[in-house]
């Protein structure tokens, strides 16, 4: 799972 | 990955093909901010620097893939297009967008998660996208009537960020230490923005009548 703090968003 | 923030990339998404559609069918770009197309391109070469680094998902790479293409065409159409170009409201055009780039580069540089150099392009990026829009409100503002086309792709560009203020709140609540605050008070300023254009868009839509943006 990705962490959140990456930027997994767009 | 939540419905919100598919709706929201979807939303985004239309707003960018309705944009192709209208230069491409019309071979006009009458009433669309060249300014604000060169900030959007910014804001995804900046943001999305990522790409050959952190692979997050074959959806992720492609749909930054989709977005950079994009914008690049759609600003090159309307730089360089011979038939396109002419229709460009160089005249009404004139937000001096670079004061928004040098802006949001100093906030940048004062707030950023880190202090690195792909943090700092990350929330520069993130400050110009909310500001982005403008010139292109002022716009549709001097050139009074809107056309279908641009009043949807405006529509669907302010609703692509509400989308993801949900998506913010539904990670906030599902997620432990899900902190994206930079985003979401941009996300916030870059909704409000649309405001008045969204209270417009409804009344015109109630009416059945022409969009009409106040002088």
């Amino acid at each position: 799972e990705v962490q959140s703090s990456a930027k997994d968003e767009l | 990955m939540n419905i919100f923030r598919f709706l929201g990339d979807m939303t985004h998404l239309i707003s960018i093909l309705i944009l192709l559609l209208k230069i491409y069918a019309t071979k006009s770009c009458s009433g669309i901010s060249l300014k604000t197309q060169e900030l959007y391109a910014l804001v995804f070469l900046a943001r999305y620097l990522d790409l050959f680094t952190d692979f997050i998902s074959v959806y992720n790479s492609v749909m930054k893939v989709v977005f950079i293409a994009s914008s690049l065409a759609i600003v090159w159409c309307m730089r360089r297009h011979r038939v396109v170009r002419r229709s460009y409201d160089k005249e009404l055009d004139t937000f001096r967008h670079y004061f928004l780039v040098a802006a949001c580069l100093a906030l940048a540089l004062l707030v950023q998660e880190k202090f690195t150099f792909l943090e700092v392009l990350w929330a520069f990026s993130i400050y110009l996208e909310a500001v982005a829009i403008l010139p292109q409100l002022v716009l549709l503002q001097r050139s009074g009537n809107v056309d279908n086309l641009t009043g949807q792709y405006v529509f669907f560009l302010g609703a692509y960020r509400a989308f993801y203020i949900l998506n913010w709140i539904y990670r906030y609540f599902t997620e432990t230490h899900f902190s994206r605050w930079i985003s979401c008070v941009s996300g916030l300023v870059q909704t409000a923005l649309y405001a008045d254009f969204f209270y417009y868009y409804f009344i015109s839509w109630k009416n059945n009548s022409k969009l009409q943006l106040p002088a």
